[in-house]
């Protein structure tokens, strides 16, 4: 039997002139381990629920991506993260919004769909839920990068505004 | 934002999306990422997508949901119906990507910006990792 798989780290204006020789290389690295991570699963018949929880973890890790280490930052300064996940053989969902504290947010996600009774939590009911499943926990330390502070920096600069396609990420 | 779409060898697929959403969200402000049926959405009898973009525009038309909606029901492929889906955000003004994995072994992606970092992976060998539209 046949397995696939697709990744993907963000769409935007990416081109080879924006994208420095160091993200574009750091991106591609990153990309190939998510698949790798994916793969194995599926290689070793695993499902795809596993496998795609599996190459998110991946890109989470990845300061290269605007997701878990390498978030954006909010208008505040400070990091609100969602993510979701589905089973496409039971459509069991797991979903959460403005998480701050679970190092891997779709782990997270997975966590809620795995208990089964709610599909979507946000905020300080999310973190509760991950610390009270256990979840590794990560300071804001672990997910902010200079790189972003930096953007940070400059959106500031620009006054601010709320620019849904510049986004830096 | 990041994401994952996937078949086993037991013909299921699945969906997994992770961002940190847009550069000085506030209010709260949540886009399609953890939105099932928006940024995130699977179901064996269609396919599996994981969605980035200006998340506003993904949760208006649904883009999970209603990719998936499209190969069920008027048996469309997974390329036709993300074109067409993407289609209708670009329309709305809104610009992005999807990635698609069918339950039949089909992989499919689409996006409207000028790049994408993507990549592909399957039991065949197939192995594809790109950022830029033009390759």
């Amino acid at each position: 039997m046949t397995w696939t798989l697709v990744i993907h780290g963000g769409a935007g204006k990416l081109d080879s002139e924006m994208v420095s020789p160091e993200q574009d290389a750091g991106a591609r690295a990153g990309l190939s381990r998510a698949l790798d991570a994916g793969s194995k699963v599926l290689a070793d018949g695993g499902s795809a629920l596993d496998a795609v929880e599996a190459a998110v973890r991946v890109l989470e890790d990845d300061p290269h991506f605007n997701s878990g280490r390498g978030a954006v930052f909010t208008h505040d300064g400070t990091l609100e993260l969602d993510a979701a996940i589905m089973d496409g053989r039971t459509r069991a969902a797991g979903a959460v919004a403005a998480a701050t504290a679970t190092r891997n947010p779709v782990g997270l996600a997975r966590a809620i769909l795995d208990d089964g009774r709610h599909v979507f939590l946000a905020g300080k009911g999310a973190d509760a839920f991950s610390r009270d499943r256990g979840l590794p926990q990560a300071d804001a330390d672990w997910f902010a990068t200079d790189e972003r502070r930096r953007q940070f920096a400059e959106f500031q600069a620009d006054g601010g505004g709320f620019d849904v396609d510049m986004k830096y990420g | 934002t990041v994401g994952a779409v996937a078949c086993d060898t037991q013909g299921h697929v699945a969906a997994a999306t992770s961002t940190g959403g847009v550069t000085g969200k506030r209010w709260g402000r949540i886009g399609d990422t953890p939105v099932i049926g928006a940024g995130t959405f699977a179901d064996d009898r269609a396919c599996a997508v994981s969605c980035t973009g200006s998340g506003e525009f993904f949760l208006r038309v649904g883009v999970g949901h209603e990719i998936a909606a499209r190969v069920r029901l008027s048996g469309e492929s997974l390329q036709v119906a993300a074109d067409a889906v993407l289609a209708e955000v670009k329309a709305l003004g809104g610009t992005g990507g999807v990635i698609v994995a069918g339950p039949n072994g089909d992989m499919a992606w689409g996006f409207n910006t000028i790049g994408m970092y993507r990549g592909t992976a399957s039991s065949a060998g197939s192995r594809t990792v790109a950022i830029y539209a033009n390759e």
